[in-house]
């Protein structure tokens, strides 16, 4: 028996929002320990990890480790059906094919259950071992987004470069280059409009745009997001959500040939 | 010319 009781119903659907680009069918892991999901995109060159804590949840019922394959268009379409202030309430029987959400009015005066058939996913899953990375650049996530959006109209790929000067996203096109330099700068008035790095030495790495684009889609989750960059490793996008856990993107570098 | 390395290069499958 699962029973997740997420008061602030708005972050499942923002979850989702967030992931659907990249992935499209996922096994939702439920423990004692949260809601978590791993997949990779269809070309194996990024992955996400997904963890929502259950001490976030105001209500939660897990008997026994359960994994839930869910084509998250599917998940997506039914949450869209919840109002943003909507209480939502995740329920599946052991052994069942199908999962339950449920959708709260904030009164109380609308309950609505959506049920929806589960499907057997043959997933991988990646053992991320941890590491030290040689920068850690914390940002407004809306600043992050922008630059991305903005460096896919000139080029494909974007080289982000951290030196103590600053970090430095780069691309080139066809029409031209383009170089978005932001410098530490912590006194601003809200601790979240900061840009902060952490450089133990200066790196250089190379990513495709596309994916940076679509792990931005976990921007309505985070007012801050926090990219960490090592040489020969792929770079991890992390979205804090409030209290609950993460969504982490990672993604594998481009090499010269 | 780059060439795109796959998440399985970095991490290994449990």
């Amino acid at each position: 028996m699962l029973e997740l009781r997420l008061v602030q119903g708005s972050l499942l659907k923002k979850v989702l929002e967030a992931i659907r680009e990249l992935v499209t069918d996922a096994n939702f892991d439920c423990s004692a320990t949260g809601f978590s999901l791993q997949a990779m995109d269809s070309s194996h060159v990024a992955l996400v990890a997904l963890l929502l804590r259950s001490e976030g949840f105001e209500h939660y019922r897990c008997d026994r480790n359960l994994s839930m394959g869910m084509n998250l268009n599917n998940v997506s379409k039914m949450l869209r059906c919840a109002g943003n202030n909507d209480i939502i309430t995740v329920k599946a029987d052991d052994g069942s094919d199908t999962v339950t959400f449920m959708f709260e009015s904030p009164n109380q005066d609308k309950i609505a259950d959506f049920e929806m058939k589960l499907m057997d996913i043959d997933s991988e899953h990646l053992g991320i071992p941890d590491a030290e990375y040689q920068a850690i650049v914390r940002m407004p996530s809306s600043e992050f987004a922008r630059i991305c959006k903005d460096l896919s109209s000139i080029g494909d790929t974007v080289i982000i470069s951290v030196t103590k000067e600053g970090v430095k996203f780069s691309t080139a096109g066809d029409i031209g280059t383009a170089n978005i330099v932001c410098r530490q700068n912590k006194t601003v008035d809200k601790p979240e409009e900061a840009t902060i790095i952490e450089m133990q030495e200066p790196v250089s790495l190379t990513f495709a745009l596309r994916y940076m684009n679509s792990f931005t889609k976990a921007t309505p989750l985070s007012e801050t997001v926090t990219i960490s960059l090592s040489s020969d490793l792929p770079v991890v996008v992390e979205y804090k959500i409030a209290e609950m856990g993460y969504i982490r993107f990672y993604l594998a570098p481009k090499i010269e040939e | 010319d780059s060439i795109q390395q796959g998440i399985s290069t970095f991490f290994e499958e449990l």
